[in-house]
């Protein structure tokens, strides 16, 4: 099946994202 | 509109908090915190909650697949064991911030792929001596998926290939007399 990956980079990018 | 809508993870985590209250049996003294299962409320999370190098010696976060307890006892731990990543005295800081932060970015962010499934969670430790991040896999006996994650924690930490971390199955702990925890693996 489809695996919901998210890298590093994404993720602390949506940190501070309102 | 798009960005209405939150990012959802592949799994739902809950984030544990135990601090070792005698009074209570030890299992008691785990607390569940939060449960999420999107990035922003990760995040809203972590935002809101003390560090990892600001909680009081002598507790842990743990941060397990929802379902999950943070001990060897629950079924899906029983047969695992932990890879375990040691840290000196004086990281207690922003570098085992970063340390702790990175690991449950590698679990939310499903880094290990395929073997991501294997992962159950992951234990922080704040004690005197040092402090130490234990990433739990469930089956001790998958020896391919055990070193694929090993290899994928130190690129993700920066672990210099020369610095080695150990696997250690839960069961072997349990051994009451036990000094010296025998690495079932290394990498």
């Amino acid at each position: 099946g489809t695996r919901i990956v998210y890298d590093r980079s994404f993720l602390l990018q949506m940190r501070n994202s309102p | 509109p798009r960005d209405v809508i939150k990012h959802p993870l592949q799994n739902s985590w809950t984030l544990w908090y135990f601090e070792n209250d005698r009074a209570k049996n030890w299992e008691d003294n785990q607390v569940e915190i939060y449960n999420f299962d999107t990035v922003e409320d990760f995040w809203a999370l972590v935002n809101h909650i003390k560090p990892a190098s600001e909680i009081r010696v002598g507790t842990d976060y743990s941060l397990f697949k929802k379902g999950v307890r943070p001990m060897w006892e629950d079924p899906a731990n029983k047969n695992g064991g932990r890879w375990l990543v040691s840290l000196e005295k004086k990281q207690r800081g922003p570098e085992l911030n970063n340390c702790w932060l990175e690991v449950m970015l590698c679990l939310i962010g499903e880094a290990f792929d395929e073997f991501s499934d294997d992962v159950c969670g992951a234990v922080m430790n704040i004690r005197p001596k040092g402090d130490k991040i234990g990433i739990w896999t469930g089956d001790g006996t998958r020896t391919n998926s055990i070193m694929e994650i090993g290899q994928r924690i130190k690129s993700r930490l920066n672990i210099p290939a020369k610095v080695l971390i150990g696997y250690q199955l839960h069961r072997d702990l349990t051994v009451k007399n036990s000094s010296v925890i025998k690495n079932r693996h290394q990498v």
